[in-house]
């Protein structure tokens, strides 16, 4: 099992985006996937019209400690594609769960939990809020890989040395083998003049780490989330279904699954 | 003097470019402006080129009680536009200043200290993170109304219950007189199916609130920032500076400052 974190505390560079479809396109070549919604806004939840009531088993009730992972794991419409969905309860988790005894491993747990009770997946991907905070931590912690969602405009680079910084601790005190599986250039467009600029800096500082193809900027990725559905059910035939069925093809080659 | 917070826990609506235009257009038209940076990125400060070193004046400083406002504020290179900037230290406010009595007041204070020590200004905008945590608490609080930037995407009205119950509960227990002034519309492309679904949705919650001109998708906007200017620097001809200008004659007539 690969638990890989996708993450970037920029907002709206594609993070949910990426989950959801690339999940959907590992799941299509025979993966078994497991998505984790650790935002508290539920997109992705949302996006698979997933959203457990109040109450009832979800990564808030996971985190503190009422459920586990086998009661909160659902399918989705997709075979071999799972979800464990949250509701906007989890925005009271930064307070709720700050005070708590090794409040950054509370998710690594779980998946251990879940491990030995027999849960499995090929892939675990974690969509994580657009902040640094416990619930991303939660999702360093548990990962053994990170995927970038990135964005070529200017503020791409800015927040990268923070995020680079805090893996650095999370690595040398909770999670030694952390590093990134990749870099994933989304809501891309030739035109751009700046994309160009901020496209060298991010090979200077990323080389093969730099996922081919980028995710080009195509209205269906936005119109498929309010039909409650990836893109390979909305536009099976579009350029966004071809870019992350390439993009799982190389995931795939790299987690060593293909 | 009326403040603003500039706020919208989904990321990447266009908080940050509301701010840095909305505040420059502003500014030529006579009033005196504070932009504030409540986001731990500081995007806002960093497309001023103003992120100050570690341990001299910033937000950050300014909300753990080592300096007032005076200290923080700064020029601009446009006139009567004026920054309180911050840096990356920001992202520790959370747990840091979270068990501080009064912990959502603490900007509120600052801001009657300047006012009382012969601060001023015509209108403050505040620039929040993506997210409803104790940044954006503060944020509320301190403000007399909310301005709220919104994507016409399909995510975009998800959010909206959950800010305005937060809302709800910082009127009733800290800032009775909060209200929204008006909803932005930003990142529009008349093409995208989705849009008018969105719009029409918008306009059934906010009615007259929506503010008119939409702004229009223009790649300037993104790369102003990169050359540390506004729109009415980079590009004082085109659509993007038109749609801004016109949408700061609305406000400043709402806010009674016309
Ligand atoms: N390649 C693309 N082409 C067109 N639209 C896209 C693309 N990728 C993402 N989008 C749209 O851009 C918006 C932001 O994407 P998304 O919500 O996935 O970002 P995010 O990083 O998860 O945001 P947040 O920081 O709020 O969690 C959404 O409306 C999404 O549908
Ligand atoms: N009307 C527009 N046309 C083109 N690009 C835009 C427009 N508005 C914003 N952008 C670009 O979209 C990206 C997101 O905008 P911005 O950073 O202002 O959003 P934000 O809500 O402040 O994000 P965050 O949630 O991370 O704080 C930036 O690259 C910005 O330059
Ligand atoms: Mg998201
Ligand atoms: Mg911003």
């Amino acid at each position: 099992m690969k638990v890989l974190a996708v993450i970037n505390q920029k907002g709206g560079v594609g993070k949910t985006t990426a989950c959801a479809n690339l999940g959907a396109a590992l799941a299509l070549k025979g993966l078994r996937v497991l998505l984790v919604d650790l935002d508290p806004q539920a997109h992705l939840s949302i996006s698979f019209d997933q959203v457990p009531p109040v109450g009832d088993p979800s990564i808030y009730t996971l985190l503190g400690g009422r459920h586990g992972l086998v009661d909160v794991v659902r399918s989705t419409s997709a075979e071999r594609l799972f979800i464990a969905p949250t509701n906007l309860d989890l925005s009271g988790a930064e307070t709720e769960f700050s005070a708590e005894i090794g409040r950054e491993t509370l998710l690594r747990d779980a998946f251990d939990d879940w491990k030995s009770a027999g849960g499995e997946a090929d892939v675990v991907l974690m969509d994580c809020p657009p902040s640094l905070g416990l619930l991303s931590l939660n999702a360093l912690v548990a990962a053994d890989h990170v995927l970038l969602p990135v964005q070529a405009e200017f503020y791409a680079l800015q927040g990268m040395a923070q995020l680079l910084d805090v893996m650095d601790r999370v690595r040398r005190r909770l999670n030694p083998p952390l590093d990134v599986i990749g870099v994933l250039v989304g809501l891309y467009s030739k035109q751009r003049r700046l994309s160009h600029e901020v496209l060298d800096e991010l090979n200077r500082h990323f080389g093969d780490l730099v996922l081919h193809p980028f995710v080009r900027v195509n209205v269906r990725l936005a119109e498929a989330p309010s039909h409650a559905q990836t893109i390979f059910e909305y536009s099976p035939r579009s350029g966004a279904a071809e870019d992350f069925s390439a993009l799982a093809d190389l995931l795939a080659d790299r987690l060593g699954l293909a």
